[in-house]
């Protein structure tokens, strides 16, 4: 554990906690993708069933709990919630996720490290995270004036994702026999996703007005 | 050599 997988990680657990107080203190999920949330549970699923079967720290156990309850409380506020559900801009968030799930099995079907049940649908959601943000990204574009929960959270993932690439690299260069090239390669094409985003982001902060993507 | 992954990230 060094201090940017630290911080990535609280950064993760806080963008969870920016938009779940946004949902239940707002009661509205307006201009939040639930195709990206679903995606989200799915990565979270077939990455942790190593739950049942490896242990690593009690952190590490404790953080997949949560970011697995988090993704489902999203997703259960967004489709079921009786006041939250009508606030779905459901016509603005029609990126075909399914796309995204096919060509990340076919991905780790062909590209892995070990031919297995539990390793390629580790692959899976490595390569699933990488590109699901996409449907979020997409909706904030045609949701117009971006609220500032929505923009924070998305923010605070894109800062996770590069403080995970710090933490890589400073691994990296003080740990011995430490490479993980389909992680690596993932993340910087997952990190790069956001650079768009957070050149408006930046933008708009500066210039104090509301979040716009054009 | 290197270990493939490590899997100790989340």
């Amino acid at each position: 554990m060094n201090v940017f997988r630290l911080a990535g990680d609280l950064t993760h657990l806080l963008s969870l906690v920016v938009l779940l107080l946004k949902i239940v203190a707002t009661k509205s999920c307006r201009g939040v993708s639930a195709k990206t949330q679903e995606l989200y549970a799915i990565v979270f699923v077939t990455r942790y069933l190593d739950l049942l079967f490896s242990f690593v720290s009690l952190y590490n156990s404790v953080m997949k709990v949560v970011f697995l309850g988090s993704a489902f409380s999203i997703v259960y506020f967004m489709r079921y919630h009786k006041v939250v559900r009508h606030t779905y801009d459901r016509e603005l968030d029609t990126f075909r996720s399914s796309f995204l799930v096919a060509g990340s099995m076919v991905l780790a079907l062909l590209i892995n490290s070990k031919y297995t049940f539990f390793e390629v649908l580790w692959t899976f959601s490595i390569y699933l995270e990488a590109v699901a943000i996409l449907p979020q990204l997409v909706m904030l574009q045609r949701t117009g004036n971006i609220d500032n929960l929505t923009g924070n959270y998305v923010f605070l993932l894109g800062m996770y994702r590069g403080l995970y690439i710090l933490n890589w690299i400073y691994r990296y260069s003080t740990e011995r026999r430490y490479w993980q090239m389909i992680v690596w390669v993932s993340g910087i094409i997952q990190t790069a996703l956001y650079a768009d985003f957070f050149y408006y982001y930046l933008k708009c902060w500066n210039e104090n007005r509301t979040l716009v993507i054009p | 050599v290197h270990h493939t992954h490590a899997k100790d990230e989340l």
